[in-house]
């Protein structure tokens, strides 16, 4: 079973021109392995990225480099996931 | 649950129960729904529809899809909601009762049964379909860039290991493939709305390219319509438009096709949330979604109903 340990989700808002297509050209790197749940539209609409753990301070430095802020949306996305594994195994137990 | 008044809408299921849950729902309301198989999945899950009439031949239709992207699961779990909201309010709520009298509604809960089983068991953020793609380690398709509808134009991936990878040629997927051939040789489907999570949105063609469809301002009234319905309930705010104005360039999408093969009526919902969960909207959300969700969907119903072509 694949685990998201030290995943995060972060919001970006690219402010500019600049920054709307940095973003969009990292859609497209495969490379990092980033997850795109919210992809890159126009500048002030927010974006959602899942950066793996490996990938993940990178990913900050970069956007850092270029001065595009961000925010965890999701500080650690296994722990929410562990969380709705639990509601779903005690719905299952209070069944039987 | 030993039937479809017992089982909880509240929580998220996994595949097994779901198609427990649709035979349950035919079981019992056999005069109102059955359940028919349009295809195989590419693991040989059947690819179940649930058709809600009474009776006629070949009548007007209207098609709802949930579950074409695997990890979507409000989608999946509002289908199930709306699976048993339309039983219920079948000779209760005059306006479905007029729907139902003259027109059939078809709705697929799980579109893409091996991505949502795989989403179950092994990768909780898989969003594509399962079949493998030769000369390459990545797995699966995005069905929603698969369509023959400015298919392999920009706004999709040509490569296996993009979550928008658009598939080999269109209708690669047997998944998508079903639904075509299913449309396709119904000929009488007038309303179609596929519905995936996150973004409050409500959509209409185009997404492959930024030229008006034709129906464009009916379109436009409608979907105000109807986000104006889903808003009066919890005050949840959607944003509507084409898909290319609204999000981005998407080829290949669902819509598009249905619109292209003269669906005037073509949408596509993105279900809550904005951002504090995504796709792992807490199971509480799932029917405060599905019942907002219901109250657009009569909008879009209700107006193909009454504006027949």
């Amino acid at each position: 079973k694949e685990l998201f340990k030290g995943h995060q989700v972060l919001q970006i808002i690219p402010k500019n021109d600049a920054q709307l297509a940095f973003l969009k050209d990292l859609e497209d790197v495969l490379e990092f392995e980033l997850d795109f749940w919210k992809g890159v539209t126009a500048v002030s609409c927010p974006v959602h990225v899942r950066a793996p753990f490996q990938f993940l301070q990178l990913l900050k430095r970069i956007l850092k480099r270029k001065d595009i802020s961000y925010v965890p949306m999701i500080d650690d996305l296994q722990a929410v996931l562990d969380e709705e594994q639990k509601e779903i195994e005690l719905f299952a137990r209070s069944l039987k | 649950p030993k039937n479809t008044d017992s089982f909880n809408y509240s929580r998220y299921h996994k595949l097994s129960e779901i198609y427990s849950f649709q035979d349950m729902l035919v079981a019992e309301n056999p005069n109102l729904v059955s359940k028919i198989v349009i295809g195989q999945s590419y693991e040989a899950r059947p690819l179940s529809v649930l058709k809600f009439s009474t009776g006629g031949t070949n009548r007007r239709a209207i098609w709802i899809d949930t579950g074409i992207h695997a990890r979507e699961w409000i989608t999946q779990a509002s289908g199930i909601w709306f699976a048993k909201k339309i039983v219920k309010d079948y000779g209760s709520d005059p306006a479905l009762t007029d729907i139902l009298n003259n027109m059939d509604i078809f709705l697929e809960t799980v579109t893409n049964p091996d991505g949502y089983d795989y989403t179950q068991n092994s990768n909780r953020m898989w969003r594509k379909t399962r079949k493998p793609n030769p000369g390459s380690s990545c797995v699966g398709v995005d069905p929603n860039r698969n369509w023959d509808s400015g298919f392999g134009e920009p706004g999709a991936s040509s490569n296996p290991c993009s979550e928008t990878y658009r598939g080999p040629s269109a209708h690669s997927e047997s998944e998508v493939k079903a639904i075509v051939d299913f449309v396709v040789a119904h000929k009488n489907i007038k309303a179609f709305v596929t519905i995936h999570s996150y973004s409050q949105m409500l959509l209409y063609p185009f997404g492959y390219t930024s030229a008006p469809s034709k129906d464009e301002a009916e379109l436009h009234s409608l979907a105000q319509k109807a986000i104006t319905d889903l808003a009066s309930l919890y005050g949840t705010r959607y944003t509507y438009g084409s898909i290319i104005d609204t999000i981005y360039q998407a080829s290949g999408n669902t819509v598009d096709w249905t619109y292209e093969q003269g669906i005037k009526y073509s949408y596509t919902f993105e279900l809550r949330d904005t951002g504090f969960h995504g796709f792992l909207l807490p199971a509480k959300q799932i029917v405060p979604t599905a019942e907002e969700t219901w109250l657009a969907l009569m909008a879009i119903m209700s107006h193909t109903f009454k504006n027949p072509y």
